[in-house]
Protein backbone atom coordinates (compact mmCIF):
# COMPACT_ATOMS: atom_id res chain seq x y z
CA UNK A 1 0.00 0.00 0.00
CA UNK A 2 2.83 2.64 1.02
CA UNK A 3 4.05 2.10 -2.60
CA UNK A 4 0.90 2.35 -3.92
CA UNK A 5 0.69 5.57 -2.35
CA UNK A 6 4.12 6.72 -3.29
CA UNK A 7 3.54 5.83 -7.14
CA UNK A 8 0.46 7.95 -7.02
CA UNK A 9 2.04 10.60 -5.59
CA UNK A 10 4.78 10.34 -8.51
CA UNK A 11 1.95 10.46 -10.60
CA UNK A 12 0.37 13.32 -9.34
CA UNK A 13 3.39 15.25 -9.37
CA UNK A 14 3.88 14.32 -13.20
CA UNK A 15 7.42 13.00 -12.26
CA UNK A 16 5.94 9.20 -13.12
CA UNK A 17 5.26 10.46 -16.85
CA UNK A 18 8.47 11.81 -17.02
CA UNK A 19 9.92 9.13 -15.71
CA UNK A 20 8.26 6.69 -17.66
CA UNK A 21 8.04 8.43 -20.82
CA UNK A 22 12.53 9.11 -20.20
CA UNK A 23 12.93 5.12 -19.88
CA UNK A 24 10.78 4.17 -23.29
CA UNK A 25 12.35 6.71 -25.02
CA UNK A 26 16.06 5.36 -23.89
CA UNK A 27 15.38 1.94 -24.67
CA UNK A 28 14.19 3.12 -27.82
CA UNK A 29 17.57 4.62 -28.77
CA UNK A 30 19.32 1.81 -27.33
CA UNK A 31 18.00 -0.66 -29.60
CA UNK A 32 16.48 -2.71 -26.88
CA UNK A 33 12.98 -2.00 -28.25
CA UNK A 34 13.93 -3.94 -30.92
CA UNK A 35 15.66 -6.86 -29.88
CA UNK A 36 12.89 -7.60 -27.65
CA UNK A 37 10.68 -7.34 -30.60
CA UNK A 38 13.16 -9.64 -32.54
CA UNK A 39 13.45 -12.26 -29.38
CA UNK A 40 9.56 -12.17 -29.31
CA UNK A 41 9.10 -12.76 -33.07
CA UNK A 42 12.15 -15.82 -32.86
CA UNK A 43 10.08 -17.56 -29.82
CA UNK A 44 6.56 -16.92 -31.69
CA UNK A 45 8.43 -18.66 -35.16
CA UNK A 46 9.83 -21.19 -32.82
CA UNK A 47 6.30 -22.69 -31.69
CA UNK A 48 3.53 -20.69 -33.51
CA UNK A 49 0.81 -21.77 -31.32
CA UNK A 50 3.04 -20.53 -28.40
CA UNK A 51 0.46 -18.21 -25.94
CA UNK A 52 1.32 -15.52 -24.23
CA UNK A 53 2.45 -16.46 -20.78
CA UNK A 54 4.36 -19.57 -22.61
CA UNK A 55 6.19 -16.60 -24.90
CA UNK A 56 6.85 -14.52 -22.63
CA UNK A 57 8.14 -16.59 -19.85
CA UNK A 58 10.83 -17.11 -22.24
CA UNK A 59 10.82 -13.25 -23.52
CA UNK A 60 10.59 -11.26 -19.82
CA UNK A 61 14.00 -12.60 -18.57
CA UNK A 62 16.11 -12.00 -21.44
CA UNK A 63 14.73 -8.86 -21.59
CA UNK A 64 15.22 -7.24 -18.14
CA UNK A 65 18.95 -8.51 -18.98
CA UNK A 66 19.41 -6.75 -22.39
CA UNK A 67 18.62 -3.45 -20.47
CA UNK A 68 21.90 -1.09 -20.35
CA UNK A 69 23.46 -0.62 -16.96
CA UNK A 70 23.40 3.14 -17.85
CA UNK A 71 19.94 3.50 -18.43
CA UNK A 72 18.93 1.11 -15.40
CA UNK A 73 21.21 2.68 -12.83
CA UNK A 74 20.16 6.52 -14.66
CA UNK A 75 16.35 5.97 -14.14
CA UNK A 76 16.56 4.17 -10.48
CA UNK A 77 18.62 7.23 -9.58
CA UNK A 78 16.32 9.29 -10.50
CA UNK A 79 13.28 7.86 -8.79
CA UNK A 80 15.14 7.85 -6.00
CA UNK A 81 16.15 11.54 -6.07
CA UNK A 82 12.01 11.79 -6.79
CA UNK A 83 11.18 9.57 -3.45
CA UNK A 84 14.18 11.24 -1.49
CA UNK A 85 12.10 14.44 -1.89
CA UNK A 86 8.44 13.19 -0.96
CA UNK A 87 9.67 10.46 1.78
CA UNK A 88 10.38 11.52 5.51
CA UNK A 89 12.62 8.34 6.12
CA UNK B 1 10.72 -2.17 5.84
CA UNK B 2 10.78 -0.86 2.57
CA UNK B 3 13.77 1.64 1.86
CA UNK B 4 13.88 4.16 -0.70
CA UNK B 5 16.21 2.40 -2.89
CA UNK B 6 14.23 -0.99 -2.41
CA UNK B 7 11.08 1.09 -3.17
CA UNK B 8 13.23 3.02 -6.40
CA UNK B 9 13.79 -0.56 -7.94
CA UNK B 10 10.50 -2.21 -7.14
CA UNK B 11 9.03 1.06 -9.30
CA UNK B 12 11.67 0.48 -11.93
CA UNK B 13 11.08 -2.98 -12.07
CA UNK B 14 7.10 -2.10 -12.35
CA UNK B 15 7.54 -0.04 -15.75
CA UNK B 16 9.94 -2.45 -17.27
CA UNK B 17 7.95 -5.63 -16.91
CA UNK B 18 4.67 -3.35 -18.38
CA UNK B 19 7.02 -2.56 -21.08
CA UNK B 20 7.97 -6.06 -21.80
CA UNK B 21 4.38 -7.16 -21.85
CA UNK B 22 2.99 -4.64 -24.15
CA UNK B 23 5.55 -5.63 -26.83
CA UNK B 24 5.33 -9.32 -25.89
CA UNK B 25 1.41 -8.72 -26.29
CA UNK B 26 1.28 -6.99 -29.27
CA UNK B 27 3.66 -9.18 -31.58
CA UNK B 28 1.81 -12.67 -30.37
CA UNK B 29 -1.38 -10.96 -30.65
CA UNK B 30 -0.66 -9.53 -34.24
CA UNK B 31 1.15 -12.67 -35.41
CA UNK B 32 -1.82 -15.06 -34.59
CA UNK B 33 -4.45 -12.30 -36.37
CA UNK B 34 -2.44 -12.46 -39.58
CA UNK B 35 -1.71 -16.17 -39.02
CA UNK B 36 -5.80 -16.04 -39.08
CA UNK B 37 -6.27 -13.84 -41.99
CA UNK B 38 -3.40 -15.26 -44.56
CA UNK B 39 -2.37 -18.36 -43.43
CA UNK B 40 0.59 -20.19 -41.76
CA UNK B 41 3.41 -19.13 -45.07
CA UNK B 42 2.17 -15.35 -45.39
CA UNK B 43 5.77 -13.33 -45.37
CA UNK C 1 -11.17 -18.02 -28.50
CA UNK C 2 -14.42 -20.57 -27.86
CA UNK C 3 -15.45 -18.45 -24.97
CA UNK C 4 -15.79 -15.02 -26.99
CA UNK C 5 -17.32 -16.98 -29.67
CA UNK C 6 -19.90 -18.43 -27.25
CA UNK C 7 -20.85 -14.58 -26.30
CA UNK C 8 -21.07 -14.13 -30.13
CA UNK C 9 -23.72 -16.55 -30.68
CA UNK C 10 -26.41 -14.55 -29.17
CA UNK C 11 -26.44 -11.08 -31.05
CA UNK C 12 -27.24 -9.15 -28.30
CA UNK C 13 -24.63 -10.34 -26.06
CA UNK C 14 -22.57 -9.98 -29.00
CA UNK C 15 -23.58 -6.01 -29.16
CA UNK C 16 -22.99 -5.70 -25.27
CA UNK C 17 -19.88 -7.22 -25.16
CA UNK C 18 -18.53 -5.08 -28.36
CA UNK C 19 -20.67 -1.91 -26.76
CA UNK C 20 -18.62 -2.33 -23.42
CA UNK C 21 -15.36 -3.16 -25.36
CA UNK C 22 -15.56 0.28 -27.12
CA UNK C 23 -16.64 1.97 -24.59
CA UNK C 24 -13.10 0.67 -22.43
CA UNK C 25 -10.91 1.55 -25.64
CA UNK C 26 -12.93 4.72 -25.74
CA UNK C 27 -11.87 5.96 -22.20
CA UNK C 28 -8.16 4.29 -22.68
CA UNK C 29 -7.66 6.66 -25.76
CA UNK C 30 -8.90 9.70 -24.10
CA UNK C 31 -7.82 9.72 -20.59
CA UNK C 32 -5.17 12.09 -19.79
CA UNK C 33 -1.75 10.07 -18.36
CA UNK C 34 -2.65 10.64 -14.81
CA UNK C 35 -5.84 8.99 -15.24
CA UNK C 36 -4.48 6.48 -17.04
CA UNK C 37 -1.75 5.88 -14.60
CA UNK C 38 -4.41 6.32 -11.29
CA UNK C 39 -7.12 4.84 -12.43
CA UNK C 40 -7.09 1.93 -15.35
CA UNK C 41 -3.34 1.24 -15.10
CA UNK C 42 -3.37 0.70 -10.98
CA UNK C 43 -4.23 -2.60 -9.56
CA UNK C 44 -7.98 -2.46 -7.27
CA UNK C 45 -6.35 -5.18 -5.35
CA UNK C 46 -2.75 -4.15 -4.73
CA UNK C 47 -3.12 -0.41 -5.29
CA UNK C 48 0.03 -0.75 -7.61
CA UNK C 49 0.56 1.08 -10.75
CA UNK C 50 2.13 -0.86 -13.49
CA UNK C 51 2.62 -3.93 -11.38
CA UNK C 52 2.96 -5.56 -15.06
CA UNK C 53 0.20 -5.12 -17.48
CA UNK C 54 -3.24 -3.97 -16.09
CA UNK C 55 -6.82 -5.34 -17.06
CA UNK C 56 -10.03 -3.42 -17.12
CA UNK C 57 -13.17 -6.15 -16.42
CA UNK C 58 -15.57 -6.50 -19.52
CA UNK C 59 -18.44 -6.89 -16.66
CA UNK C 60 -17.45 -4.70 -14.19
CA UNK C 61 -15.03 -1.58 -12.97
CA UNK C 62 -12.23 -3.94 -11.46
CA UNK C 63 -8.82 -3.57 -12.66
CA UNK C 64 -6.55 -6.30 -12.07
CA UNK C 65 -2.73 -6.70 -12.12
CA UNK C 66 -0.82 -9.37 -14.03
CA UNK C 67 2.16 -9.98 -11.85
CA UNK C 68 0.77 -10.29 -8.54
CA UNK C 69 -2.31 -12.14 -10.77
CA UNK C 70 -4.45 -9.99 -9.69
CA UNK C 71 -7.23 -9.86 -12.22
CA UNK C 72 -6.76 -13.48 -12.43
CA UNK C 73 -8.08 -14.13 -9.22
CA UNK C 74 -11.39 -11.85 -9.39
CA UNK C 75 -11.89 -14.23 -12.94
CA UNK C 76 -11.47 -17.37 -10.95
CA UNK C 77 -13.34 -15.48 -7.55
CA UNK C 78 -16.75 -14.05 -10.01
CA UNK C 79 -16.46 -15.53 -13.12
CA UNK C 80 -15.81 -12.44 -15.11
CA UNK C 81 -13.23 -13.73 -17.78
CA UNK C 82 -12.71 -10.95 -20.20
CA UNK C 83 -9.91 -8.33 -19.46
CA UNK C 84 -8.89 -5.38 -21.59
CA UNK C 85 -4.91 -4.57 -21.33
CA UNK C 86 -4.75 -0.77 -20.38
CA UNK C 87 -1.46 -0.11 -22.31
CA UNK C 88 -2.98 -1.70 -26.06
CA UNK C 89 -6.24 -2.31 -25.52
CA UNK C 90 -6.17 -5.88 -26.68
CA UNK C 91 -8.73 -8.26 -24.89
CA UNK C 92 -7.21 -11.11 -23.01
CA UNK C 93 -9.48 -14.48 -22.06
CA UNK C 94 -8.36 -15.69 -18.86
CA UNK C 95 -10.38 -18.83 -19.39
CA UNK C 96 -7.81 -19.47 -22.44
CA UNK C 97 -4.94 -17.91 -20.62
CA UNK C 98 -4.59 -16.03 -23.76
CA UNK C 99 -4.93 -12.92 -26.09
CA UNK C 100 -7.75 -12.94 -28.06
CA UNK C 101 -6.74 -13.27 -31.94
CA UNK C 102 -8.25 -12.99 -35.37
CA UNK C 103 -11.74 -12.51 -34.45
CA UNK C 104 -12.43 -10.05 -37.64
CA UNK C 105 -15.70 -8.91 -35.50
CA UNK C 106 -13.65 -7.66 -32.21
CA UNK C 107 -10.93 -6.48 -34.38
CA UNK C 108 -12.82 -3.86 -36.57
CA UNK C 109 -15.40 -3.43 -33.60
CA UNK C 110 -15.14 0.42 -33.79
CA UNK C 111 -16.42 0.03 -37.05
CA UNK C 112 -19.63 -2.05 -35.87
CA UNK C 113 -21.36 0.62 -34.18
CA UNK C 114 -21.53 2.98 -37.49
CA UNK C 115 -21.62 0.27 -40.01
CA UNK C 116 -25.06 1.31 -41.42
CA UNK C 117 -23.76 4.88 -41.73
CA UNK C 118 -20.57 3.32 -43.36
CA UNK C 119 -22.94 1.23 -46.06
CA UNK C 120 -24.99 3.78 -46.90
CA UNK C 121 -21.76 6.38 -47.46
CA UNK C 122 -19.77 4.04 -49.13
CA UNK C 123 -19.20 3.20 -53.17
CA UNK C 124 -17.75 -0.59 -54.14
CA UNK C 125 -14.35 0.86 -56.09
CA UNK C 126 -14.94 0.06 -59.76
CA UNK C 127 -13.43 -2.66 -60.80
CA UNK C 128 -13.45 -1.57 -64.09
CA UNK C 129 -11.10 0.62 -64.29
CA UNK C 130 -8.29 0.77 -67.04
CA UNK C 131 -5.04 0.35 -66.98
CA UNK C 132 -3.61 3.64 -67.97
CA UNK C 133 -2.17 2.76 -71.11
CA UNK C 134 -3.61 5.72 -73.48
CA UNK C 135 -1.82 7.61 -76.23
CA UNK C 136 -2.49 11.36 -76.57
CA UNK C 137 -3.03 12.42 -80.11
CA UNK C 138 -0.45 14.33 -81.42
CA UNK C 139 -2.41 18.40 -81.99
CA UNK C 140 0.94 20.37 -84.17
CA UNK C 141 4.08 19.46 -82.46
CA UNK C 142 2.47 18.55 -78.79
CA UNK C 143 4.92 15.68 -78.42
CA UNK C 144 7.03 17.81 -76.17
CA UNK C 145 4.04 18.22 -73.89
CA UNK C 146 2.56 14.82 -73.96
CA UNK C 147 5.83 13.13 -73.26
CA UNK C 148 5.60 15.16 -69.97
CA UNK C 149 2.29 13.86 -69.69
CA UNK C 150 2.68 10.05 -70.07
CA UNK C 151 5.89 10.34 -67.69
CA UNK C 152 3.49 11.96 -64.63
CA UNK C 153 1.00 9.96 -65.04
CA UNK C 154 3.39 6.97 -64.78
CA UNK C 155 4.94 8.40 -61.75
CA UNK C 156 4.06 6.50 -58.74
CA UNK C 157 3.67 9.35 -56.66
CA UNK C 158 1.87 11.90 -59.16
CA UNK C 159 -0.80 8.30 -59.89
CA UNK C 160 -1.15 8.78 -55.73
CA UNK C 161 -1.80 12.21 -55.34
CA UNK C 162 -4.09 12.52 -58.33
CA UNK C 163 -6.08 9.42 -57.16
CA UNK C 164 -6.38 10.78 -53.80
CA UNK C 165 -8.71 13.42 -55.32
CA UNK C 166 -6.54 15.59 -52.81
CA UNK C 167 -6.80 18.56 -55.46
CA UNK C 168 -10.19 18.06 -56.46
CA UNK C 169 -11.62 17.99 -53.30
CA UNK C 170 -10.42 21.54 -52.12
CA UNK C 171 -10.43 23.29 -55.98
CA UNK C 172 -12.60 26.02 -55.91
CA UNK C 173 -12.14 26.86 -59.47
CA UNK C 174 -13.49 22.77 -60.76
CA UNK C 175 -12.96 23.06 -64.20
CA UNK C 176 -10.79 21.09 -65.86
CA UNK C 177 -10.28 24.05 -69.05
CA UNK C 178 -9.52 26.56 -66.36
CA UNK C 179 -7.34 24.95 -64.34
CA UNK C 180 -4.48 22.72 -64.66
CA UNK C 181 -4.34 20.30 -61.70
CA UNK C 182 -8.13 19.62 -62.46
CA UNK C 183 -6.70 19.28 -65.86
CA UNK C 184 -4.49 16.87 -65.25
CA UNK C 185 -7.02 14.67 -62.91
CA UNK C 186 -9.06 14.40 -65.84
CA UNK C 187 -6.07 13.15 -67.69
CA UNK C 188 -5.73 10.28 -64.99
CA UNK C 189 -9.41 9.84 -64.81
CA UNK C 190 -9.37 8.91 -68.59
CA UNK C 191 -6.78 6.92 -68.42
CA UNK C 192 -7.23 4.85 -65.42
CA UNK C 193 -11.22 5.32 -65.24
CA UNK C 194 -14.26 3.29 -65.70
CA UNK C 195 -13.41 1.28 -69.34
CA UNK C 196 -17.24 1.10 -70.73
CA UNK C 197 -18.33 4.81 -71.08
CA UNK C 198 -14.70 5.80 -72.76
CA UNK C 199 -13.96 5.98 -76.48
CA UNK C 200 -10.08 7.09 -77.63
CA UNK C 201 -11.76 10.78 -77.98
CA UNK C 202 -13.32 11.23 -74.78
CA UNK C 203 -10.07 9.89 -73.55
CA UNK C 204 -8.13 13.14 -74.99
CA UNK C 205 -10.33 14.96 -73.56
CA UNK C 206 -8.03 15.61 -70.57
CA UNK C 207 -5.30 16.32 -72.39
CA UNK C 208 -6.84 18.88 -74.67
CA UNK C 209 -8.16 20.77 -71.68
CA UNK C 210 -4.68 20.97 -70.21
CA UNK C 211 -3.21 21.90 -73.21
CA UNK C 212 -5.38 24.69 -73.69
CA UNK C 213 -5.12 25.76 -69.56
CA UNK C 214 -1.30 25.79 -70.91
CA UNK C 215 -1.81 28.02 -73.73
CA UNK C 216 -4.18 30.32 -71.96
CA UNK C 217 -1.51 30.82 -68.78
CA UNK C 218 1.83 30.84 -71.33
CA UNK C 219 1.21 32.15 -74.61
CA UNK C 220 4.55 30.71 -75.83
CA UNK C 221 3.18 27.63 -75.53
CA UNK C 222 0.63 28.05 -78.09
CA UNK C 223 1.61 27.54 -81.81
CA UNK C 224 3.22 24.65 -83.69
CA UNK C 225 7.09 24.98 -83.34
CA UNK C 226 9.08 22.64 -81.68
CA UNK C 227 9.77 23.27 -77.80
CA UNK C 228 11.67 22.01 -74.86
CA UNK C 229 10.37 19.28 -73.15
CA UNK C 230 11.95 20.12 -70.39
CA UNK C 231 11.07 23.90 -69.98
CA UNK C 232 7.60 22.28 -70.35
CA UNK C 233 8.48 20.09 -67.07
CA UNK C 234 9.26 23.17 -65.22
CA UNK C 235 6.39 24.83 -66.15
CA UNK C 236 4.10 21.53 -65.33
CA UNK C 237 5.41 21.59 -61.51
CA UNK C 238 5.63 25.11 -61.14
CA UNK C 239 1.60 24.94 -61.84
CA UNK C 240 1.03 22.12 -59.94
CA UNK C 241 2.34 24.65 -56.95
CA UNK C 242 0.57 27.54 -57.72
CA UNK C 243 -2.55 25.99 -57.96
CA UNK C 244 -1.60 23.70 -54.56
CA UNK C 245 -0.62 27.35 -52.48
CA UNK C 246 -4.03 28.71 -54.08
CA UNK C 247 -6.13 25.80 -52.73
CA UNK C 248 -4.57 25.68 -48.98
CA UNK C 249 -4.22 29.36 -48.26
CA UNK C 250 -6.07 28.50 -45.16
CA UNK C 251 -3.71 25.70 -44.27
CA UNK C 252 -0.66 27.65 -43.68
CA UNK C 253 2.77 25.53 -44.62
CA UNK C 254 6.20 25.66 -42.51
CA UNK C 255 8.23 28.65 -44.09
CA UNK C 256 10.35 27.25 -46.67
CA UNK C 257 8.90 23.91 -46.77
CA UNK C 258 6.04 23.41 -49.27
CA UNK C 259 4.32 19.65 -49.19
CA UNK C 260 3.09 20.42 -52.99
CA UNK C 261 3.08 17.17 -54.93
CA UNK C 262 6.00 18.71 -57.21
CA UNK C 263 8.20 19.84 -54.37
CA UNK C 264 7.61 16.50 -51.77
CA UNK C 265 8.55 14.49 -54.71
CA UNK C 266 10.48 16.10 -57.04
CA UNK C 267 12.92 18.86 -54.70
CA UNK C 268 16.00 18.15 -53.45
CA UNK C 269 19.14 20.10 -51.69
CA UNK C 270 22.23 20.97 -53.37
CA UNK C 271 25.01 22.16 -51.52
CA UNK C 272 28.13 24.02 -53.00
CA UNK C 273 31.48 24.29 -51.33
CA UNK C 274 34.16 26.24 -52.07
CA UNK C 275 37.75 24.28 -52.29
CA UNK C 276 41.16 25.33 -52.07
CA UNK C 277 43.50 24.26 -54.49
CA UNK C 278 46.28 23.78 -52.60
CA UNK C 279 44.85 22.67 -48.85
CA UNK C 280 41.06 21.52 -50.08
CA UNK C 281 39.89 23.22 -47.18
CA UNK C 282 36.16 23.77 -47.69
CA UNK C 283 34.51 26.91 -47.05
CA UNK C 284 31.63 29.03 -48.26
CA UNK C 285 28.72 26.78 -47.92
CA UNK C 286 25.63 27.49 -49.89
CA UNK C 287 22.43 25.29 -50.00
CA UNK C 288 19.76 25.75 -52.90
CA UNK C 289 16.70 23.94 -53.49
CA UNK C 290 16.80 21.92 -56.49
CA UNK C 291 14.13 20.26 -58.45
CA UNK C 292 16.15 18.38 -61.53
CA UNK C 293 19.84 18.30 -62.29
CA UNK C 294 21.05 19.70 -65.03
CA UNK C 295 24.08 17.56 -66.45
CA UNK C 296 26.70 18.32 -69.76
CA UNK C 297 27.47 15.57 -71.80
CA UNK C 298 30.27 16.54 -73.54
CA UNK C 299 33.00 13.74 -74.16
CA UNK C 300 31.12 11.68 -71.14
CA UNK C 301 30.12 7.81 -72.22
CA UNK C 302 28.17 7.22 -69.70
CA UNK C 303 25.21 9.17 -66.96
CA UNK C 304 28.15 8.46 -64.19
CA UNK C 305 30.75 10.36 -65.46
CA UNK C 306 28.33 12.87 -66.23
CA UNK C 307 27.45 13.02 -62.54
CA UNK C 308 31.21 12.55 -61.53
CA UNK C 309 31.97 16.14 -63.44
CA UNK C 310 29.35 17.32 -61.96
CA UNK C 311 30.21 16.75 -58.25
CA UNK C 312 33.44 17.36 -58.64
CA UNK C 313 32.21 21.04 -60.16
CA UNK C 314 34.43 23.61 -61.80
CA UNK C 315 37.83 25.48 -61.02
CA UNK C 316 36.62 29.57 -60.21
CA UNK C 317 38.53 32.09 -62.01
CA UNK C 318 36.63 35.44 -61.32
CA UNK C 319 37.18 35.02 -58.08
CA UNK C 320 39.48 36.81 -55.57
CA UNK C 321 39.44 33.97 -53.25
CA UNK C 322 42.30 33.72 -50.35
CA UNK C 323 41.94 30.81 -48.08
CA UNK C 324 41.15 31.11 -44.77
CA UNK C 325 43.49 28.36 -43.55
CA UNK C 326 46.55 28.22 -45.94
CA UNK C 327 46.11 32.22 -47.56
CA UNK C 328 46.45 30.47 -50.83
CA UNK C 329 45.38 32.62 -53.51
CA UNK C 330 45.07 30.00 -56.60
CA UNK C 331 41.95 29.45 -58.32
CA UNK C 332 39.65 27.68 -55.99
CA UNK C 333 37.02 24.73 -57.04
CA UNK C 334 33.70 25.38 -56.59
CA UNK C 335 32.42 21.73 -55.48
CA UNK C 336 28.34 19.93 -55.97
CA UNK C 337 27.19 17.61 -52.89
CA UNK C 338 23.51 16.80 -53.07
CA UNK C 339 22.95 17.74 -49.19
CA UNK C 340 19.19 16.10 -49.82
CA UNK C 341 18.18 13.66 -52.32
CA UNK C 342 14.46 14.20 -53.67
CA UNK C 343 12.24 10.70 -53.89
CA UNK C 344 12.32 11.25 -57.56
CA UNK C 345 14.96 12.81 -59.34
CA UNK C 346 15.21 13.60 -62.21
CA UNK C 347 17.78 14.42 -64.95
CA UNK C 348 18.43 16.49 -67.27
CA UNK C 349 21.17 15.70 -70.26
CA UNK C 350 21.80 18.94 -71.62
CA UNK C 351 21.90 17.81 -75.37
CA UNK C 352 20.74 21.19 -77.09
CA UNK C 353 23.96 24.17 -76.55
CA UNK C 354 22.88 27.28 -77.66
CA UNK C 355 25.65 29.09 -78.85
CA UNK C 356 26.88 32.66 -78.60
CA UNK C 357 25.35 33.44 -82.26
CA UNK C 358 21.77 32.51 -81.10
CA UNK C 359 21.72 29.62 -83.11
CA UNK C 360 21.39 26.01 -81.49
CA UNK C 361 23.15 22.58 -81.83
CA UNK C 362 21.88 19.42 -80.38
CA UNK C 363 24.72 16.81 -79.20
CA UNK C 364 23.53 13.93 -80.26
CA UNK C 365 26.24 11.78 -78.45
CA UNK C 366 25.11 8.04 -76.86
CA UNK C 367 24.90 8.68 -72.83
CA UNK C 368 25.05 5.07 -71.31
CA UNK C 369 22.20 5.13 -68.64
CA UNK C 370 21.85 2.14 -65.88
CA UNK C 371 18.58 0.95 -64.81
CA UNK C 372 19.86 1.30 -61.35
CA UNK C 373 21.59 4.50 -60.14
CA UNK C 374 24.00 4.57 -56.64
CA UNK C 375 23.64 8.08 -55.88
CA UNK C 376 25.43 8.34 -52.52
CA UNK C 377 29.23 8.88 -53.57
CA UNK C 378 27.39 12.52 -55.14
CA UNK C 379 25.93 13.08 -51.63
CA UNK C 380 27.27 15.44 -48.95
CA UNK C 381 29.10 12.62 -47.09
CA UNK C 382 29.33 13.83 -43.34
CA UNK C 383 32.84 12.13 -42.16
CA UNK C 384 31.56 10.87 -38.91
CA UNK C 385 29.00 8.93 -39.87
CA UNK C 386 29.17 6.37 -43.48
CA UNK C 387 26.16 6.95 -45.85
CA UNK C 388 23.62 4.04 -46.86
CA UNK C 389 24.15 3.44 -50.20
CA UNK C 390 20.93 4.58 -51.38
CA UNK C 391 19.84 2.93 -54.91
CA UNK C 392 17.24 4.38 -57.48
CA UNK C 393 15.13 2.59 -60.28
CA UNK C 394 14.59 4.31 -63.56
CA UNK C 395 10.93 4.48 -64.28
CA UNK C 396 10.84 6.45 -66.87
CA UNK C 397 13.18 8.40 -70.23
CA UNK C 398 12.07 10.91 -72.12
CA UNK C 399 14.12 10.94 -75.49
CA UNK C 400 15.07 13.28 -78.20
CA UNK C 401 15.39 12.46 -81.83
CA UNK C 402 16.69 14.65 -84.96
CA UNK C 403 17.68 18.14 -84.90
CA UNK C 404 16.72 21.31 -82.42
CA UNK C 405 14.00 22.38 -84.52
CA UNK C 406 12.99 19.24 -86.56
CA UNK C 407 13.20 16.93 -83.61
CA UNK C 408 10.47 14.28 -82.13
CA UNK C 409 9.65 13.49 -78.19
CA UNK C 410 8.60 9.90 -77.04
CA UNK C 411 8.24 8.75 -73.53
CA UNK C 412 8.99 5.71 -72.06
CA UNK C 413 7.92 4.30 -68.54
CA UNK C 414 7.82 1.52 -66.57
CA UNK C 415 4.50 0.39 -64.99
CA UNK C 416 4.08 -1.25 -62.22
CA UNK C 417 5.49 -4.87 -62.06
CA UNK C 418 8.08 -3.79 -64.19
CA UNK C 419 6.97 -3.94 -67.93
CA UNK C 420 8.17 -1.12 -69.89
CA UNK C 421 6.17 1.01 -72.54
CA UNK C 422 6.74 3.55 -75.27
CA UNK C 423 4.35 6.23 -75.33
CA UNK C 424 4.58 8.00 -79.12
CA UNK C 425 2.12 10.48 -79.51
CA UNK C 426 -1.43 8.28 -79.89
CA UNK C 427 1.10 4.83 -80.65
CA UNK C 428 1.35 2.64 -77.34
CA UNK C 429 3.74 -0.18 -77.32
CA UNK C 430 5.59 -2.13 -75.02
CA UNK C 431 9.43 -2.17 -75.22
CA UNK C 432 12.26 -4.16 -73.29
CA UNK C 433 14.28 -2.86 -70.84
CA UNK C 434 17.67 -3.31 -72.64
CA UNK C 435 16.08 -0.83 -75.95
CA UNK C 436 15.16 1.55 -73.22
CA UNK C 437 18.40 1.93 -72.14
CA UNK C 438 19.83 2.56 -75.98
CA UNK C 439 17.69 5.47 -76.10
CA UNK C 440 18.95 8.87 -77.29
CA UNK C 441 17.85 10.17 -73.53
CA UNK C 442 17.36 13.61 -72.70
CA UNK C 443 15.04 13.34 -69.70
CA UNK C 444 15.71 10.33 -66.79
CA UNK C 445 13.30 9.85 -63.79
CA UNK C 446 14.94 7.80 -60.97
CA UNK C 447 12.42 6.88 -58.52
CA UNK C 448 14.09 6.12 -54.45
CA UNK C 449 14.56 2.24 -53.98
CA UNK C 450 16.56 1.34 -51.63
CA UNK C 451 18.25 2.59 -48.49
CA UNK C 452 20.98 1.41 -47.04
Amino acid sequence: QLKGQIQQHLVESGNYELISNKLSQKLLQEGWTDQVKRLTSVEIDNNKNASFPEVLAKVEPKAIQLVSESTKQEIISQIQSYLSEIVET
Amino acid sequence: APTIESTSQSIYDNLLSTMIQDIVARSTTQAKTLRARYGDNST
Amino acid sequence: CPHLNQAFRNEKTRDGVLKTYNMIRYIIEHSTFKNRYLLSMRCSECNEINCGSTFMCLQCGFCGCWNSQHFLAHSEKVGHIFGVNSSNELLFCFKCMDFVSGNEMLANSMLIKCWDDVSVKSLLPTARGRDGLCGLVNMGSTCFMSSIVQTLVHNPYVLKYSLDQYHAAHCTVQDSKSCFSCALDSVVTSFYGPSDDVTFSTQQRGFIDLLSCAWKIDKNLAGYSQQDAHEFWQFFLNQLHSDHTRISKNSPTKVGHCNCIAHSAFQGTLRSTIICADCHEGSNNTFDPMMDLSLEIKNKFNLVECLQSFHEGETLTDFNYKCSSCESVRNPIKQMNIAKLPPVMVLQLKRFEHLMSGTSVKLNDPVHFPAYLNMTPYCHQDSSSGMPVIIYELVAVISHEGSVNQGHYTSMCKIPGGQWFRFNDSMVVTISEEEVLKQQAYLLYYIVRQVG
